[in-house]
């Protein structure tokens, strides 16, 4: 079979600024990907997470740096990773202070006897696993602030990307 | 959301996801990214998929499960994908957009969103687009 990565960066409605952004994002990690599916050790599931991983470094994305705040200014972020010999999941929901929540994710499908780990446990468990410390003002950008401003004073249409359904959750 | 999926040369699949959320939602608020079937799936009786978009609406119909589903039941990867998103939009009004791989290496891109970034490898082209029915394709 023919390796292949496939991902994407987010739908809704992104503003034409953000589209050379988000464009080179995804070429950029799918690119990432391929180059994991390539080694000789190749696995779906390490392309997955690197693909993945370029992503949430890049804050042209709403996923680790750049991550959208919640009403009261702080990030909570989630992930799964799951391979499709075994059904094998990893979960994180709520999770702060970390790059890459999708390594931490695929930490507890790899190491723990659960699926889904979430808010404080999630945080706790990604320390003792000696995932990085991410402060939040590596994750936090000016876009995400702005972003968060526009919606509390109704002009969400500036800076958000999501539909009209989705503002209002 | 960002997400990808994969297979390797082994016919081996994996997929995630991986999100903030919603600008301004309440602390606590967990939207489709973590849930399985929701927000991600992936079997190699089938294919693998991942999703983006209103997460509400994604959580309550299973989308990725829902697309792996119809791909068991014989539909390819395109078709599955888009009658999924339109079954999510026609229930629950969402938006949302998915990309799905099946056990044979074939892509499946659809979103009923306004855009969707996407990008895919394969064969040393690099695909990519972000409006209904781009696709602009680069050597690797």
């Amino acid at each position: 079979i023919d390796p292949v990565i496939l991902v994407h960066g987010g739908a809704g409605d992104i503003p034409e600024w953000r589209v050379p952004l988000k464009l080179h994002g995804v070429r950029k990690a799918a690119r990432a990907g391929y180059v994991s599916l390539s080694k000789d050790e190749c696995s779906a599931l390490d392309a997955v997470e690197a693909a993945v991983k370029v992503m949430e470094d890049d804050e042209a994305f709403n996923a680790g740096k750049g991550s959208v705040l919640t009403i009261k200014g702080t990030i909570e972020m989630d992930a799964i990773i799951m391979e499709g010999k075994n059904l094998k999941t990893g979960a994180v929901a709520g999770l702060s202070n970390v790059s890459n929540p999708v390594t931490v994710a695929r930490l507890v499908m790899d190491s723990t006897p659960h699926i889904f780990l979430a808010g404080p446990g999630a945080n706790s468990f990604a320390r003792e696993k000696g995932v990085p410390f991410a402060s939040d003002d590596e994750l936090i950008t000016d876009f995400a602030r702005q972003a968060l401003d526009d919606f509390i004073h109704g002009r969400g249409e500036a800076t958000s990307e999501l539909g009209q359904e989705s503002k209002h959750g | 959301t960002v997400g990808a999926v994969a297979i390797d040369r082994y016919g081996r699949m994996a997929c995630a996801t991986s999100t903030g959320g919603m600008t301004g939602k309440l602390p606590g608020r967990v939207g489709d990214t973590p849930l399985v079937g929701a927000g991600g799936y992936c079997d190699d009786a089938g294919g693998a998929s991942s999703a983006t978009g209103h997460g509400e609406s994604i959580a309550k119909v299973c989308l990725c499960h829902q697309i792996i589903g119809l791909m068991q039941s014989g539909l390819g990867p395109k078709e599955a994908t888009q009658r999924a998103l339109t079954n999510m939009q026609n229930r629950t009004g969402g938006t949302a957009g998915a990309i799905t791989l099946s056990n044979k290496g074939q892509v499946g891109i659809h979103f009923n969103s306004k855009r969707m970034a996407w990008a895919y490898v394969r064969n040393g082209e690099v695909h990519s687009g972000i409006n209904p029915d781009e696709d602009e394709i680069e050597l690797l």
